[in-house]
């Protein structure tokens, strides 16, 4: 049996040959670092579930995608994180929701599965359950980048109720 | 949002998804990656799922558990399931995109939108594309 592992940041409205250079080498390097950090699991028998979170923690430190660093900015300007972890082999999962300080959400997600009877954790609740099973915590302002506040900048002038249902920075 | 699924050399499936979300959110707006079965899901009788895309559609079409059923109870091969769950998705309004694998190895992708951050690894190498 041989592993495998797919991955995505995020898809959108960039077009072919509209993405910066800049930004389409850094989203690529992103991509394969990620794929190598999966692979130094899955390549000598390592498990998929820790594959999968891995390669998840590799994209959320990236501030080139859409999860944990580099995430896109709420309606006042802050960070609201969300993340899932799901095994396979006995549908055992784990989500928070909302998340403000917790660096690692997709660890959070897990930490959700392994060590609580429970499936969802939202909001000031999921932050203090990852900060008492000793998840890092970090300021808010750690995860958000000039870029992102450029964004919502744009989005905020065409209209208070502006959101980007074109996904075209989510 | 970002995502990964794999399957292991035991052939057991994995999915983990992460967010921050819609630019310009209100009123604690939860889209669907969080939601285990919207943008979410792993099941060794299937496949492994994870979404991307306009979250309230992905939760209106329960996109990642669909993906599963229609291969576990419809018998549908992988790429065929994702991309009937894509096109309910855009017939619903939405865009977005999905990845998948099975316990058996088989990989699956797909996306409506101009382009879709994506990798795949595996022991025969890794190769990672933003457009088709």
């Amino acid at each position: 049996m041989s592993w495998k592992l797919v991955i995505h940041g995020g898809s959108g409205a960039m077009r072919p040959g509209k993405l910066p250079p800049e930004q389409d080498e850094a989203g690529r390097a992103g991509l394969a670092a990620a794929l190598e950090a999966g692979e130094r699991i899955l390549a000598p028998g390592g498990s998929a579930l820790d594959a999968v979170e891995a390669a998840a923690r590799v994209l959320e430190e990236d501030p080139c995608f859409n999860a944990g660093r580099g995430s896109v900015l709420a309606h006042d300007g802050h960070v609201e994180l969300d993340a899932a972890i799901m095994d396979g082999r006995d549908r055992r999962c784990g989500a928070v929701a909302g998340m403000r300080s917790t660096r690692a959400p997709i660890s959070a997600a897990r930490a959700v599965m392994e060590l609580s009877q429970h499936v969802l954790m939202s909001y000031e609740g999921a932050d203090d359950y990852a900060r008492e099973v000793g998840l890092e915590q970090v300021a808010n302002r750690w995860f958000q980048t000039p870029e992102r506040r450029r964004q919502l900048d744009e989005l905020l002038a065409k209209g208070s109720d502006a959101f980007d249902t074109d996904i075209k920075y989510g | 949002t970002i995502g990964a699924v794999a399957v292991d050399a035991k052939g057991h499936v994995a999915a983990a998804t992460s967010t921050g979300g819609l630019t310009a959110k209100r009123w604690g707006r939860i889209g669907d990656s969080p939601l285990i079965g919207a943008g979410t899901y792993a099941d060794d009788r299937a496949a492994a799922v994870s979404a991307t895309g306009l979250g309230e559609i992905f939760i209106r079409a329960a996109a990642a558990h669909e993906l599963c059923a229609r291969v576990r109870l419809g018998g549908a091969g992988l790429q065929a399931a994702l991309d009937a769950v894509l096109a309910d998705i855009k017939q619903l309004g939405g865009n977005g995109g999905l990845i998948a694998v099975s316990p058996s190895g088989e990989t699956a992708l797909g996306f409506t939108t101009p382009g879709m951050y994506r990798g795949i690894a595996s022991a025969d190498g890794r190769k990672v594309a933003i457009y088709d």
